[in-house]
């Protein structure tokens, strides 16, 4: 295992998202998740370096950058949520997807993930409003003309406790 | 109160 001491939360995911990566490197993910259940102001600081590195000009690095997004949303619990859910961070997903702002710049593939992780937390946190209420304003502008089908593992509905396997 | 004015203060993106 690697060594995590003296790690923070920027070198955590300098390393998740590092374009020489050949794959996602859940090892790196992981453990940026980790630190910010570990920090008094984990999700306020991951969320501002998050925001950077999706609107990266090299595709790769905001797609993984997306990954780690997704990640923590599945890992970092409601303080995480509430961040994202807040304005301040959906703007800086709002600004990739537009054309108003880079979306003329950044790659289908990024813009497509964006909208497919917004629609399914719209799905998955319905306490989040104004996660709703940016993506309506997407859907609006025309910027989302149909909602994505989002695979049901790409949600955050937790699976079902008593799921019978063997009927 | 500090957290009354971050929500006063967030806003979504003018388009």
């Amino acid at each position: 295992m690697a060594e995590a001491e003296g790690e923070s939360l920027e070198s955590w995911l300098n390393k998740a998202t590092n374009p020489s990566n050949r794959q996602e490197d859940w090892e790196y993910i992981i453990g940026f998740c980790d630190q910010i259940n570990k920090e008094l102001e984990g999700p306020q600081i991951a969320v501002r370096l998050l925001a950077h590195k999706i609107q990266s000009p090299q595709e790769w690095e905001a797609v993984q950058a997306l990954t780690v997004l997704e990640a923590c949303m599945k890992n970092c619990g409601r303080r995480f949520h509430n961040e994202v859910g807040k304005f301040r961070f959906l703007n800086e997903l709002i600004k990739v997807v537009s054309p108003k702002y880079l979306g003329d710049r950044v790659s289908e593939k990024v813009k497509t993930k964006i909208i497919e992780l917004l629609y399914s937390w719209t799905v998955a946190l319905p306490e989040e409003s104004k996660i709703k209420d940016a993506y309506h304003m997407l859907k609006r502008q025309g910027i989302v003309q149909t909602d994505p089908s989002v695979p049901a593992d790409r949600t955050l509905i937790p699976s079902p406790p008593a799921r019978p396997k063997n009927p | 109160l500090g957290e009354e004015s971050e929500e006063r203060d967030d806003h979504l993106l003018p388009m």
